[in-house]
């Protein structure tokens, strides 16, 4: 699901 | 954001302006493996088309659009500008060794079944092999211009600090992200060999060469 869409790193 | 997590950035940052650097100033990219260069463009595009789907943060996004920059340009003076400098028959390494197992794994083992998670999941994991047909050129042509290994020192260097930054996370966010960490363990192991060599033989001022 993209709204739990958590990466934040690169 | 920790301080392990922007060095790691940092680095990684470093190691790719130090790479376009060396084949602009030298107008030359020989010893630099274009297979390993592809390799990472791949790995930018499949994970960062999150750029088109969700917001992060500003810093996210400027990271993101200057690593896809930088990754093909480079792509762009190996196999364009400069690719008369090119060594293309020491870089000789099987890619379908890589993608082939990299894309059944990402199958297999991901997080959601969804076009993006498994774009994401490849990334990682073949982030972690990228290195390999470049430490495969040096490996068959014995010898590595000092530039270069400056490069790999910042990206392993990139690789090491994540892994602190993931520590540092797990104890103080609770945050663990398996696919992530086991991948990151696994492309930091491949660098030791080479930190050995960067140590023992670079910092001296000796030029990598193997016997």
């Amino acid at each position: 699901d993209l709204d739990d869409w958590d990466k934040d790193e690169l | 954001m920790n301080v392990f997590r922007i060095l790691g950035d940092v680095s990684h940052l470093l190691a790719m302006i130090i790479l376009l650097l060396k084949i602009w100033r030298s107008k030359s990219c020989a010893g630099i493996s274009g297979k390993s260069q592809i390799l990472f463009a791949l790995v930018f595009t499949t994970r960062y088309l999150d750029l088109l789907t969700n917001f992060i943060s500003i810093y996210n996004t400027v990271m993101k659009i200057i690593f896809l920059a930088c990754s093909y340009t480079t792509v762009y003076m190996i196999y364009g500008k400069y690719r008369n400098t090119f060594d293309s028959e020491n870089d000789s390494f099987r890619l379908e060794f890589l993608l082939v197992p990299v894309t059944g794994l990402s199958f297999l083992e991901n997080y959601n079944f969804t076009p993006l998670e498994i774009l994401w999941t490849f990334s990682i994991y073949l982030e972690s092999v990228a290195i390999l047909p470049q430490l495969f050129m040096i490996s068959k042509t014995g010898e590595a211009e000092t530039i270069t290994t400056h490069y790999l020192f910042f990206l392993g260097l990139y690789r090491t600090l994540y892994l602190a930054n993931w520590i540092w996370r797990y104890h103080t966010e609770s945050f663990y992200d398996q696919i992530a960490v086991v991948s990151g363990v696994v492309q930091t192991i491949f660098y030791c060999d080479f930190f050995y060599l960067y140590v023992t033989k670079v910092l001296k001022g000796k030029k990598l060469s193997l016997p």
